[in-house]
């Protein structure tokens, strides 16, 4: 009885947290959409105004901690965001529109969202009108909370802008909405730079490398250069990564050296080698291994699941990580490395005392961009000492951890999106 | 009779047979400037709605201190209403109107010249979103809001819609 109480009062309860803006913003972080079965739009079919407001939706998940799900059957009273077409007096709303031309959508603090169904909305980039999208992104963004921002280029200024073929939130919308709701924060299963080799169209090789970070069966494209995922990410593995487990993986090594370049991926007990040319796993390699394959039978000494793994070009050793425990595999002997396994304060040692991993980490990642490592757990990461470091400060220990610091401090905008939002 | 089109829509033809009022002058450049929030209403009867009797049976929103609230008006604009009583120490009716006007220019980004010209009528008409643009302080002299103040409020806020008044009876049944 005494549980129903509380389910019942949380239930109707919405508790409300003003946050540091004074603005009001949601408490929960999955919110429910519909749109209103007698506000279609004439103009649009059902099933576009729905998967554009569908990816309107998504667009605010890309870059916070908020997902939304469609839902079509709740009650009425249970969908936290009610979306509708209307013309002239509309859905009941106090607010009339007034035809063709200046308003052509409002919304109600965490509530309702009406559009001028008099004005010509159109389906994105389609050059004319106004684009339903950019409306919706921008409706959503008042009723999350956010009020009118006069900045060029932010999707919450007041006017329509109809030039910009495409339009994506940019860092102050992302901080304005984070402001509200806070970063992105979870758990990676890896992190790796994926190098591939490109001609150029005068037949020139070039090396070129993606920052890729992964969660599950979600992938993000990370561009460094503008400290935010690739636009529409995350993508689901199966998608992107052809033969390696759908549900994620454990570690990613690129052993790269003047003899060998390969490519691993590793999950439980196996592993399998990576044909980055075709985008595909290998099912037989040149030297004629059939994937998967054993981690025991491929690096004898180390035995899956392992936490994760990396590759140190320095001295040619893979780095296995397990529990407390670090495995240096020595690839040119093809054995672990004298010594090892050992713990792995003694491989990595701490610089400030107390500030350490301490195992189980989940990410061990070489950064082209940073060159240098990190390692990832939770939400923080440690740096490791690097040979610059150790120039400027010599009495730092050799592959010492640095303090720790956020990782969204760091990678900017890896966010969550709900399933029900993912492109299969 | 409604127009019904054919399954794919191509013959909609889109004869809009209504459209919004073109702000040509002073008077609906003021009806502008008030609605979105950059000045008091001048004529705060001008801004009702017809049907307005349908919104005052809300008792939630007869005990906000002071509401002057007028049917049909939206909820932030209720709170926009609760400005006006501080009635004495208002600017003449043209000063309010120029320094609204600037203050419009300057957000959007115009020269600021407090002149109704053509570039001010411009961006006046342009399509925009119905939410004003300034968000209206509330007085210090109303008491700071408690959580469960807050609730209520923000119940208002939630379903001010009228197709939702049947939820605000069932949920205080619920509750």
């Amino acid at each position: 009885r005494k549980r129903h109480l509380v389910r019942l009062v949380s239930k109707s309860r919405h508790k409300r947290d003003l946050s540091k803006t004074g603005y009001m913003a949601f408490s929960k972080k999955v919110l429910k959409w519909r749109l209103i079965g007698e506000g279609y739009s004439s103009q649009l079919s059902v099933e576009d105004q729905r998967s554009i407001l569908r990816l309107a939706f998504r667009m605010w998940s890309e870059v916070s901690p908020l997902e939304f799900v469609e839902d079509t059957r709740s009650l009425l009273e249970d969908v936290d965001i009610k979306l509708g077409f209307g013309t002239g007096r509309h859905l009941g709303c106090n607010q009339r529109f007034d035809g063709t031309g200046q308003e052509f959508a409002h919304a109600w603090f965490l509530g309702d969202i009406h559009f001028d169904d008099d004005e010509h909305f159109t389906a994105p980039n389609a050059g004319s009108g106004i684009s339903l999208l950019k409306v919706a992104v921008h409706e959503i963004g008042h009723v999350l909370g956010l009020p009118h921002i006069y900045r060029a280029g932010s999707i919450m200024q007041p006017s329509y802008l109809p030039h910009e073929s495409s339009f994506e939130m940019d860092w102050m919308d992302r901080k304005a909405i984070q402001q509200l709701y806070g970063v992105c924060k979870g758990r990676f299963n890896t992190v790796f730079d994926w190098v591939r080799k490109e001609k150029t169209p005068y037949g020139e090789v070039i090396i070129r490398f993606n920052t890729y970070f992964m969660r599950d069966g979600w992938y993000w494209l990370y561009e460094n250069k503008n400290n935010r995922t690739r636009y529409g990410d995350p993508v689901a593995l199966q998608i992107g990564w052809r033969g390696i487990p759908i549900d994620g993986v454990d570690a990613y090594v690129h052993v790269w050296s003047r003899k060998r370049d390969a490519v691993y991926f590793f999950k439980g007990t196996q592993f399998w080698r990576y044909d980055s040319e075709n985008d595909q796993v290998f099912r037989q390699d040149s030297e004629g291994y059939c994937y998967p394959r054993l981690i025991s039978k491929g690096f004898p000494g180390v035995s899956g699941p392992i936490d994760t793994a990396f590759y140190d070009r320095r001295n040619s050793h893979i780095y296995f990580f397990k529990n407390t425990l670090v495995y240096a595999f020595d690839v040119e002997a093809n054995s672990l490395a004298r010594g090892f396994p050992k713990n792995i304060r003694d491989v990595f040692p701490p610089v400030v005392s107390r500030d350490h991993p301490d195992g189980n980490i989940d990410v061990a990642y070489f950064s082209y961009t940073h060159n240098a490592v990190f390692l990832l757990k939770g939400t923080r990461f440690w740096q490791v000492v690097g040979s610059r470091d150790r120039w400027h400060r010599p009495f730092l220990p050799r592959n010492g951890l640095l303090p720790h610091k956020e990782v969204d401090q760091h990678w900017f905008d890896i966010c969550n999106i709900h399933p029900t939002a993912l492109k299969l | 009779e409604k127009l019904f089109h054919n399954r794919d829509y191509s013959d909609v033809q889109t004869v809009n047979s209504h459209q919004a009022e073109i702000i040509k002058d002073k008077h609906t450049a003021e009806l502008f400037l008030s609605r979105y929030g950059f000045m008091e209403p001048v004529n705060w009867e001008e801004i009702q709605f017809e049907d307005s009797n349908t919104f005052s049976s809300d008792d939630f929103l007869d005990d906000l201190p002071g509401a002057m609230i007028q049917e049909g008006t939206s909820v932030p604009q209720a709170r926009h209403a609760l400005h006006n009583g501080d009635q004495d120490d208002r600017p003449t009716e043209s000063e309010a109107f120029i320094s609204a006007l600037k203050e419009f220019q300057k957000v959007s980004g115009l020269l600021v010249t407090g002149v109704f010209d053509e570039a001010t009528k411009a961006a006046m008409n342009k399509p925009r979103c119905g939410v004003p643009d300034r968000e209206i302080e509330l007085k210090s002299s109303i008491p700071p809001e408690t959580s469960s103040d807050l609730d209520s409020f923000d119940y208002i806020l939630n379903n001010t819609s009228l197709n939702n008044s049947h939820n605000i009876h069932m949920n205080t049944v619920r509750r």
